[in-house]
């Protein structure tokens, strides 16, 4: 489609690598790992043995993988082009609200669709080895987002540019320079948009990227939904979560 | 900034996951 007048092929194309490059720098694991990887799944008995933990263990075990995974999504914010340009107020807001989105966009390179695995703590791991969380609920949204998203088939580039569009929301509240974001999160749209274009994707897979939103919106509520009835229930384990994960999820 | 002086460190310094 037409470009917007304040934005020339040659600053797509420049959008494009920077965030392109930023997601791949950043990128816990690459494709390659994660392929080698795939067949390795936790058998019945490990399986088994992961449902049998206790709550606080398997929490604890997760709140210590998502925190690790955010470092390195908010690495990836930092390397965007005008991200660093923004206040800090804005930056922390963005992060703050953003950064889970990022990691379910991200979750679903680790996803196997063949068998319903997830990547998890160096092996692939099926819904069920999450039952001692007790939120099976959050463990299925989160499959189910994997499976619907690798469904698209979202290439390194398309996902860099969507998960950089998801993370510079501009009607993020409490945002002070939202015309800011706003105008970087145009530009990675269009971005997004030309090099669907010429990757020959039709406009349908773009709408069903955006279709996607609810749903992450869904499970980062669910999310702290869950975490807030843990902290009732197991107030000094969930006090001993990492405390990064406490800054970002904490109410 | 007392809130997210985590959020804050991890944006200011220049070392990250990544590097190390």
């Amino acid at each position: 489609g037409s470009l917007p007048d304040n934005c020339s092929l040659h600053d797509i194309e420049r959008i494009t690598q920077n965030v392109v490059k930023s997601h791949l720098e950043t990128c816990q694991y690459s494709s390659e790992e994660l392929k080698k990887l795939t067949w390795n799944v936790y058998t019945p008995e490990e399986t088994r043995s992961f449902q049998l933990k206790s709550a606080e263990w398997m929490w604890q075990q997760c709140a210590l993988h998502i925190t690790n995974a955010i470092q390195y999504v908010v690495e990836f914010a930092k390397r965007i082009s005008g991200f660093m340009e923004l206040c800090q107020n804005d930056q922390i807001i963005l992060l703050k609200a953003g950064c889970l989105e990022v990691l379910l966009i991200r979750m679903c390179r680790a996803y196997n669709s063949s068998n319903n695995t997830m990547f998890f703590d160096g092996k692939f791991a099926s819904p069920q080895l999450f039952k001692a969380l007790g939120c099976d609920d959050l463990v299925n949204a989160v499959f189910e987002l994997a499976k619907s998203l690798s469904r698209l088939q979202l290439n390194d580039e398309e996902m860099a540019l969507f998960s950089a569009a998801v993370l510079l929301a501009p009607d993020r509240p409490w945002l002070t320079e939202s015309q800011q974001v706003q105008k970087l999160q145009e530009k990675v749209y269009v971005a997004l948009q030309h090099s669907l274009h010429m990757n020959g994707a039709n406009t349908e897979k773009l709408d069903k990227m955006v279709s996607k939103l609810p749903q992450m919106k869904s499970i980062c509520n669910l999310h702290v939904d869950k975490l807030e009835f843990f902290r009732l229930v197991h107030p000094e384990t969930a006090y001993s979560f990492p405390p990064l994960y406490r800054e970002v999820f904490g109410s | 900034k007392e809130k997210h002086k985590i959020l804050h460190r991890l944006l200011q310094n220049s070392s990250s996951p990544v590097d190390l």
